[in-house]
């Protein structure tokens, strides 16, 4: 038996609403520890792994572990019916295969359920290492955003380049090349605004912008974002959900073939 | 030329 109850339900469509149209099924797996997702694209080339942990809810009972399979287009039409600022509980027997959203207004208003179908995915899990990056920038999550944003619009691919300078940004395409580099501010007045670098060795890397670009769909989930990088190893691009848990991508670099 | 490895290539399968 699972029934988990979250205040801020608003946070479950902000993940859901992140990941959906990079992965289009997914199993939720849910312990005493809480919900896990990881998934690859169909490339296979970027992954999401997210955790939401137990203390994150307001009430937390899982029986036995379980797997729930889900489409991530169905999960989203369910949650977008949810207010944003609803409480959010998901109820599921063991050997159910539906997961039952329960949705209450903050007032205790108004009060509606859906019940999901839950199927049978087949999916690969990856170990990935525990890594010590050469580079790790904290950047605010509407700056990374920005920066996609508008390299996109230049070319493909970009290289990302960390130095005791900062960090650079570089495209090519038709219509010329781009270079944004953001520097280390720790001293703006908003803490919102900080940029931070932490750098054991100069590193750069090139991946392909669409799936950076996807990966800033989780940008209302928060203020910043960190982005771990190490030679010739997939970037990690990291979403705090608050205090609850992570939201992470990674994205395989290209390499010189 | 770059080519584009996917993930499987650097982690494992679990």
């Amino acid at each position: 038996m699972l029934e988990a109850r979250l205040v801020q339900g608003g946070m479950l469509k902000k993940v859901v609403d992140a990941v959906k149209d990079l992965v289009t099924e997914a199993n939720i797996d849910v312990s005493s520890s809480g919900f896990q997702l990881q998934a690859m694209d169909t490339s296979h080339v970027s992954l999401i792994a997210m955790h939401l942990r137990s203390d994150a809810f307001e009430h937390f009972r899982c029986d036995r572990a379980m797997s729930m399979g889900m489409s991530l287009a169905n999960l989203a039409k369910v949650l977008k019916c949810a207010g944003n600022d609803d409480i959010v509980t998901l109820k599921a027997n063991d050997d159910g295969d539906t997961v039952t959203f329960m949705f209450e207004s903050p007032k205790e208003d108004r009060v509606s359920d859906f019940e999901l179908k839950l199927m049978d995915i087949d999916s690969e899990h990856l170990g990935i290492p525990d890594t010590d990056y050469c580079a790790t920038v904290t950047m605010p999550s509407g700056e990374y955003a920005r920066i996609c944003k508008d390299l996109s619009s230049i070319g493909d691919t970009v290289v990302i380049s960390a130095t005791k300078d900062g960090v650079k940004f570089t495209t090519s395409g038709d219509v010329g090349t781009a270079n944004v580099t953001v520097r280390q501010n720790t001293t703006a007045d908003k803490k919102e605004d900080q940029t931070i670098i932490d750098l054991k060795e100069p590193v750069a890397l090139t991946f392909a912008l669409r799936y950076l670009t996807s990966f800033a769909k989780a940008t209302p989930l928060a203020t910043h974002v960190t982005l771990s990088m190490t030679r010739e190893l997939p970037v990690m691009v990291e979403y705090a959900i608050q205090d609850m848990g992570f939201l992470r991508f990674y994205l395989a670099p290209k390499i010189e073939d | 030329d770059e080519k584009q490895p996917t993930l499987k290539e650097f982690f494992q399968i679990r």
